[in-house]
């Protein structure tokens, strides 16, 4: 059986947030090493990746892996009947047909449970091979959310440039165009403001802002995400979680 | 304008 608790329901309840625009319904596989996903967009242009070990929760048991199906529409509803600060508790039975999901908030001495219905979900799962990325580029994560947010008033789509003098995210739209660029730059005191390029040749691609926007539901997880880039492979988008990460692939534009 | 790419091509059905 599986037994997870979390110190802060915060930390689920952001998970999830931050892939349900991309996913509808999804297997969380549960093992002894922790929580996992990997779930494709209807489309199949962004993937999410999540790992969250079992050193990031208060308590982890998981004698056997489990396959849990999930819609994740209704996990939200249920994840929102929680408190930020509550514990949260997950148990499953081996082969489960539902989820409980337990909240409790110490301070008022309240337990809330709730029993999610799990589904059967047939998933592809994906071999994500390991990638020599031409640029990785850190960064805080509200720098990010921010340049996603406007340039996506002017354009649906965005050109990442990287090369040594920094980044660029430029876009062209309708009613104008925009660009912004970041330099290199480390802040001793405030190391979550620093900008990390790291470079192994130049690259400049497209991609949807309307997914990136999605990843960004993602910053509260992590003051700071890094982009990695190359030729015409996806972008990687990761947020660090604690003992695991969070990661969103976006296929990128193609010719112009 | 630039199309849209997808996933597949580049990520293999385990």
């Amino acid at each position: 059986m599986l037994e997870a608790k979390l110190e802060q329901a915060a930390l689920l309840k952001r998970i999830v947030d931050s892939i349900r625009d991309i996913v509808q319904d999804c297997n969380f596989e549960c093992s002894e090493s922790g929580l996992s996903l990997q779930a494709m967009d209807n489309s199949h242009i962004a993937l999410v990746s999540l790992l969250l070990g079992k050193d990031g929760f208060t308590d982890y048991r998981c004698d056997r892996s489990i396959s849990l199906g999930v819609n994740v529409g209704a996990l939200t509803k249920i994840l929102k009947c929680g408190g930020n600060d509550d514990v949260l508790t997950l148990r499953a039975e081996d082969k489960p047909s539902v989820l409980s999901v337990m909240f409790e908030d110490s301070i008022q001495d309240r337990i809330s449970e709730y029993n999610l219905k799990l589904m059967d979900v047939d998933q592809e799962h994906m071999g994500i091979p390991d990638t020599e990325y031409s640029a990785s580029v850190t960064m805080p994560t509200a720098e990010f959310q921010r340049i996603a947010r406007d340039l996506h008033t002017l354009s649906d789509s965005v050109e990442i440039d990287v090369n040594k003098e920094g980044i660029t995210f430029s876009c062209d739209g309708d009613i104008g165009a925009g660009s912004i660029v970041l330099k290199p730059s480390s802040n001793i005191d405030r190391p979550e403001q620093s900008i990390n390029v790291e470079i192994v040749e130049p690259v400049t691609l497209s991609f949807n802002l309307k997914y990136l926007n999605h990843f960004c539901k993602a910053s509260g997880l992590s003051n700071q995400v890094t982009l990695r880039l190359s030729g015409e492979a996806p972008l990687l988008v990761e947020y660090k979680l604690p003992n695991g990460f969070i990661r969103f692939f976006l296929a990128p534009k193609i010719g112009d | 304008t630039a199309t849209q790419g997808r996933l597949d091509g580049f990520f293999k059905v385990l």
